[in-house]
């Protein structure tokens, strides 16, 4: 399993239109300008494997996710995030060998996931990405300015993270 | 449960140890268990030496070393147990210019396996990609994506310098 | 006491805005007091527009954006009441290389009436800087230092990448 | 006034002989390999204009301060710092043109000031310090890695560095 693409509509500066980021297996580099948007895209897929806190997709609350207009443009109603996984090697229990998992939010705070399209909860979600060890607040997404949590968190915590791949 | 848990310490633990040398010249880390019995009494330990220094704790590490220790961790981990993806948001920021690029060889290799999206900065990791993804703002406050030729981007950094 | 800080705070106030379109071109940005009233009764908010986004409060700013803004009021403070030395340790880690040039820029300017002692690892930082100390550990665990002349420093990092 | 030279000796990892870094107004930078010791330079000019919190200077106790040995060399007894400063402006309260500033620290994490060569107390030091406006805390010294501190920061404490100038 791995990310083919990350599909953005209404969710932070990536503004109305829906774009797109097709990714493939490998290492891939993204670059950019300060506040250009490079950060907004790691909140993206945080936000899609289920985190719930906004704070740690930097806003204060979940609709601070959607995007809130420029001269321009107007505000979005709602945020979508959706990111197709290559599903080939079957780590998903799912059939199909591309798998859509996507997450939208409105400005009320609510919300709702989807997989293939159809409706799920957030638990059946967070079940099936459990299959191939991706959870909301694992090692494997590492935030702007937090790699020496590592080091710094004590030692029980650091056991937390061992333990979580045994 | 706990035999399970000791085979797991012991492969990443060796993984972080043989990881931590090849980052960092001269230098040895270990992960130790805080208690010798039951392994669940206590938790893990970083003991990273860097340059082969005598230091005390972790705490005392330099920022750039820390970033080291916690990079050989994260790749001692996906060794052993591999996520699908690692997303890596600028944490080469407070590495020297050697050090980024021994980090950057780290992931090319650790990538034959695992898919890496690193977000930086610096040159030296940027030109070890081997695809880039440029995102700018050139409408105010609306952020677009635009896939990067590598040698083109590396030309222009090398030019600006 | 209310006079005297307003005027102090107009005065900062209005260096911050200077400065910081100065380095965040296309940007502006405000200190505002929270109360109109007695400014003692409220704190001080930073409204920074980088881009001419229309950016909702401070801390939805990016890391490099919160660099540059913290930058440009520590030189506003420095222009209206300059401190004996300024040590900034790695301040342009989050900078993109032509913040980074943009900032060095402005440190060279400040520079003239203040001393500025900046440790960096960045070569845009480095290469404006009119003396510069080598600090290295060739001795396992021991610093030391030694001068370095600019322009064979700047080769050196042109020629490592 | 401006700094002219920071001399250390048993200072973090600066070893036992007496090392001095000469400096002049201007723009300076201070550059090196990960882990050499750059930040340390930060934590002696710290410990010069009077911090009391070891955790400020990335310590445990103050007598993590001091040198702690290698394979060749032994710990140091003490850590000692000095700042002298080219005071021909005469914005220190002293007659002389050069004001060395300096201060120690043992085994047992006690401690002693001077100013040129004469003992004094920590107070008649910060004294001293604010005629030029240095404070221990002060805006001018920005720790690594503290930058966007002065934008997470709350409005009122803010205010409150605006008002230690005024
Ligand atoms: N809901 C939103 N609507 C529109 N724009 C937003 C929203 N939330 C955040 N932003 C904008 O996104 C920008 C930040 O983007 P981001 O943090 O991704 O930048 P970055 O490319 O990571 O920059 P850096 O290199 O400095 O880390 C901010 O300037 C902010 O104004
Ligand atoms: N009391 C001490 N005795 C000897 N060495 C010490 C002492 N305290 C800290 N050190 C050493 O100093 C080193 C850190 O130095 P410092 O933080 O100044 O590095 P740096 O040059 O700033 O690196 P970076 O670029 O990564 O920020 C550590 O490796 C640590 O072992
Ligand atoms: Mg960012
Ligand atoms: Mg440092």
């Amino acid at each position: 399993v791995f990310i083919e693409k990350v599909t953005m509509k209404g969710f932070k500066s990536y503004g109305n239109k829906t774009l797109t980021l097709p990714l493939s297996k490998g290492f891939t580099c993204i670059v950019g300008p300060n506040g250009s948007g490079k950060s907004n895209i790691t909140d993206a897929i945080c936000f899609v494997v289920g985190r719930i806190s906004a704070k740690s997709m930097r806003g204060e609350r979940l609709s601070d996710l959607i995007f809130n207009g420029t001269e321009d443009e107007k505000k979005a109603e709602e945020a979508i995030v959706s990111i197709t996984f290559n599903n080939e090697d079957g780590g998903f229990p799912i059939e199909e060998k591309k798998v859509t998992i996507s997450r939208a939010v409105n400005s009320k705070g609510e919300g709702e996931y989807r997989v293939n399209g159809k409706r799920a909860t957030r638990s059946y979600v967070l079940d099936i990405f459990s299959y191939v060890g991706i959870r909301p607040d694992g090692h494997n997404i590492v935030m702007q300015g937090d790699i020496a949590h590592f080091i710094n968190m004590n030692p029980v915590d650091r056991r937390g993270i061992i333990e979580e791949i045994s | 449960k706990s035999e399970v848990f000791l085979k797991t310490f012991n492969e990443i633990a060796s993984n972080f140890s043989e990881i931590f040398s090849e980052i960092s010249p001269d230098g040895t880390a270990q992960l130790l268990l805080e208690t010798e019995g039951n392994p669940f009494d206590g938790g893990i330990i970083v003991d990273a030496k860097p340059l082969g220094k005598n230091v005390k704790t972790a705490v005392s590490l330099s920022g750039g070393e820390k970033a080291i220790t916690a990079l050989s961790l994260i790749f001692a981990i996906q060794r052993y147990k591999p996520s699908p993806f690692y997303i890596l948001d600028e944490v080469d920021a407070n590495l020297d210019d050697s050090n980024v690029e021994r980090t950057a060889d780290m992931i090319k290799r650790q990538a034959e396996k695992t898919q890496f999206i690193v977000i930086t900065l610096r040159e030296g990791m940027m030109s070890r990609a081997e695809r880039l993804f440029g995102v700018s703002m050139y409408k105010k406050g609306l952020s677009s994506m635009v896939a990067l030729e590598v040698e083109k981007v590396v030309k222009q950094e090398e030019a600006l310098a």
